[in-house]
């Protein structure tokens, strides 16, 4: 539960981390639950792509990384999909 | 660096700014062709601006959502956001049309600068992705450094790794013998200065980008065709369901047939369904099947001769799906049709709006199973909605549009859920397979349907797009 001490609600975290590939679009439409872990795991994921400390918390740095202006293509960090057959890496996406 | 995809298979590529506001273009143009000139500055690749909308990179300037699927957001977050090489959209430039650009250098204050994210978007539209190398230019975080012509070493790396520098050969097959190409001059990197400025005819009034100029799958809501109508005026019905919930035995026979049977490799797909694990394709009023062994000999027959006790006059099977009581559900018109096996359950059929559908909704495109999650979904014009099973009725939070499902476009022609559990979704003589996990098409072209499902064999001047 929100605290009120974040300045970003989980909700947008969620939909970040949906939104630039740290975890599968399918949960768009599936709303499909995430471990705690696995939540973890994929803002751990955002925090080394973004420089920071990967500590898995939505920490002020995590936070401000999440403000911060950026490019609309997603990540593309193919291992932050949970699905055992999204670990394809022939496969390529053609365009965003 | 991350390479993403496919690169462009040629050096010289053409760009077009499709639109732009009239105080503005000049230094557009300006930023546009600085951007493209530092990728081709440290690579083989010149850019030639032209006014065609056949250039290689479009870009465009929109705001919210744009019918490509990826909504802006207004000020700030997302800036912009390109697509990798490739055919139709490959390599187009989106900018956020609600942001606040400058567009030229040592400019400050709250703005963002344009020819920053304009070098960026680039190197998606070149076949590069995010790169976590914070000093990259491709780094997916906007950082208001002043751009330099020299990149960064993992850009330029990742450049070269493609397209090659310009002082080298490039490609594994050239003898080393062989003298060198000679490098690439520079006054065909751009025109910028070469033509005056014509604006497209569908710009003079700087209107929206129309994707469908180039594009026959687009889903560009603001130029969509509006087959279902949202806004009309119920009329009650007055007439009969169009067939009354009566077994009927003998099954009648269609006497004389409206139309010819479809060509089975030349044909579109109104419904297509797995039932009892082998694949039924229907058209007008005839089914193919297609079990283990191939297609049925026989086949395309009426589908009356299977389920007789669908109405004697239909046109066509708008939707087919297998539930999960297996029983068979088929979607003709505003009514829908519940078979056990062959037989018309009792009670059926039933309209549209038993399901919780509008009254307003003229028919169903799509029912299938999405392999994802098994659960039950419709489709219709631009729309979808999700059924839930137990109650027999749509979910509440629907429908949403169909952009969701990105890659599809609107007013699909049929869909469903193959044995190896991915979702297919049909459009005239295509198919696309669906990535569940990224939400989006497999592959941005749709394939040939009869190559994949009636094994037809490939013309003789007809490109394998797969080899290819």
């Amino acid at each position: 539960a929100n605290n009120g001490k974040s300045a970003v609600s989980e909700d947008t975290v969620y939909n970040y981390l949906m939104e630039f590939d740290y975890l599968p679009k399918s949960d768009i439409e599936t709303g499909a639950l995430r471990t705690e872990e696995q939540l973890k795991d994929a803002i751990r994921k955002l925090q080394r792509f973004g420089n920071i400390p990967a500590t898995g918390e939505i920490d002020e740095a995590t936070q401000k990384l999440i403000h911060r202006p950026r490019c609309g293509v997603g990540d593309n960090t193919r291992t932050a999909n949970f699905s055992p057959d999204n670990l394809q890496y022939g496969h390529h996406r053609m365009k965003r | 660096y991350v390479l993403q995809g496919p690169k462009w298979d040629k050096t010289d590529l053409t760009w077009s700014l499709v639109n732009w506001t009239m105080e503005d273009a000049p230094q557009i143009r300006r930023a546009l062709t600085e951007a493209l000139s530092v990728w081709a500055h440290s690579s083989k690749l010149t850019f030639r601006e032209v006014r065609s909308d056949q250039a290689d990179i479009q870009v465009l300037f929109a705001r919210g959502d744009h019918g490509d699927g990826y909504k802006f957001d207004g000020p700030g977050m997302v800036l912009a956001h390109a697509f990798y090489p490739g055919v139709g959209r490959g390599g187009d430039a989106h900018f956020d049309a609600d942001e606040k650009w400058h567009f030229t250098r040592g400019e400050r204050g709250d703005s963002t600068n344009f020819l920053g994210v304009a070098v960026h978007e680039f190197g998606h539209s070149l076949g590069l992705g995010h790169s976590s190398d914070q000093n990259a230019i491709m780094y997916p975080w906007y950082h208001d450094n002043e751009v330099d012509i020299n990149l960064p070493a993992d850009d330029r790396n990742a450049i070269q790794q493609l397209y090659g520098s310009k002082d080298k050969t490039w490609g594994p097959f050239k003898p080393p013998t062989r003298p060198k190409t000679p490098p690439t001059t520079t006054t065909t990197t751009t025109t910028t200065t070469r033509r005056p400025l014509v604006y497209y005819p569908q710009n003079r009034h700087n209107e929206p980008y129309d994707p469908r100029r180039r594009y026959p799958y687009n889903n560009n809501p603001h130029q969509r065709d509006r087959k279902l109508p949202t806004t009309t005026t119920y009329r009650p019905r007055t007439d009969s369901p169009p067939h009354p919930t009566r077994t009927w035995y003998p099954p009648p026979q269609p006497t004389k047939p409206k139309k010819l049977k479809p060509d089975t490799c030349h044909t579109t797909y109104d419904a297509i369904s797995i039932i009892r694990r082998e694949i039924f394709i229907f058209r007008g009023q005839f089914l193919w099947r297609i079990g283990d062994h191939g297609l049925y000999p026989g086949y395309p027959t009426y589908t009356h001769r299977l389920w007789a006790e669908l109405p004697k006059n239909f046109s066509k099977v708008d939707a087919v799906y297998e539930n999960k009581d297996r029983k068979i559900v088929f979607f003709i018109g505003r009514y829908y049709y519940v078979f056990d096996s062959v037989t018309l359950v009792s009670g059926y059929p039933q309209p549209l709006t038993s399901l919780g559908l509008p009254q307003s909704l003229t028919h169903i495109d799509a029912a299938f199973v999405w392999g994802y999650n098994n659960r039950t979904y419709l489709t219709s014009g631009t729309l979808y909605w999700r059924l839930d099973e137990d109650t027999g009725r749509v979910e509440l939070d629907y429908p949403r549009d169909m952009s969701i499902w990105r890659g599809i476009g609107y007013n699909i022609d049929a869909a469903f859920k193959y044995t190896n559990g991915k979702t297919y979704f049909f459009k005239g003589y295509g198919y696309w397979e669906f990535n569940d996990d990224l939400m989006e098409v497999a592959h941005p072209r749709p394939k040939l349907s009869a190559r994949k499902w009636m094994h037809c064999p490939r013309l003789v001047n007809e490109v394998d797009e797969e080899q290819t």
